[in-house]
């Protein structure tokens, strides 16, 4: 979901 | 992931490994903000603390405890070891003047209103002006190191990358993250000047010096 794809850039 | 996304990641692996290169091989941290580096130490703790919460990967994982490890490494280099180089009354700058407002602007414009997210807000926001210190040394003492200039353009790198990455997955994912967004452009106009002394400059050999 959103949240992770973001807390998936450094 | 990306090519932009790696190259950013790798570029900002490499800006680390300069200055803890520079300060080793040198004995010296000499014309390094302290006040900069502290910032960063502040950002990546906030920002990975999601390494307790949420498993991506083990690259993503990796990479957010070397940035950690690295930044408290730097600070223990500069206030500890080397303490006796450090260029504190050149190093001025008032952080609470950036700490402060990033972390008002956090609370006020956030995706969600939690722990977790408002903090993640904050260290974007005050990684995209956490260099100012490190900026404002330079121009205080109108000169660089080249190697001190080669950190800093890997840095501005790895952020202009990061915005090459937006654009990639905007278009081919259709995913965007406005807050990252505006913070990585503010960050990467921060370093536009720097950009075009070290192309005319460090590039050409010469020192990075500022007009007096």
């Amino acid at each position: 979901d959103q949240d992770e794809e973001k807390h998936d850039e450094l | 992931m990306n090519i932009f996304r790696l190259l950013g990641d790798l570029s900002h692996l490499l800006a680390i490994i300069i200055l803890l290169l520079k300060i080793w091989k040198t004995r010296s941290c000499a014309g390094i903000s302290g006040k900069s580096q502290i910032l960063f130490a502040i950002v990546y703790t906030t920002r990975y603390l999601d390494l307790l919460t949420t498993y991506i990967s083990a690259y993503n994982t990796f990479m957010k405890i070397i940035f950690i490890a690295t930044s408290y490494t730097t600070v223990f280099l500069m206030y500890v070891k080397f303490k006796a180089t450090y260029d504190h009354n050149h190093d001025t700058f008032r952080i609470e003047f950036l700490i402060l407002p990033t972390s008002l602007l956090a609370l006020l414009i956030n995706h969600e209103f939690t722990i977790i997210e408002i903090l993640w807000t904050f260290s974007i926001y005050l990684e995209s002006v956490a260099i100012l210190p490190q900026l404002f040394l330079v121009s205080k003492t109108g000169e660089a190191e080249s190697i001190t200039s080669h950190y800093l353009f890997a840095l501005g790198c790895y952020r202009g990358l990061y915005l090459l990455n937006w654009v990639y997955r905007y278009y081919a994912e259709n995913y965007y993250e406005l807050i990252a967004i505006v913070a990585g452009l503010v960050q990467t106009i921060l370093y536009c000047d720097f950009f075009y002394l070290y192309i005319t400059k460090v590039l050409k050999g010469k020192k990075l010096q500022l007009p007096a």
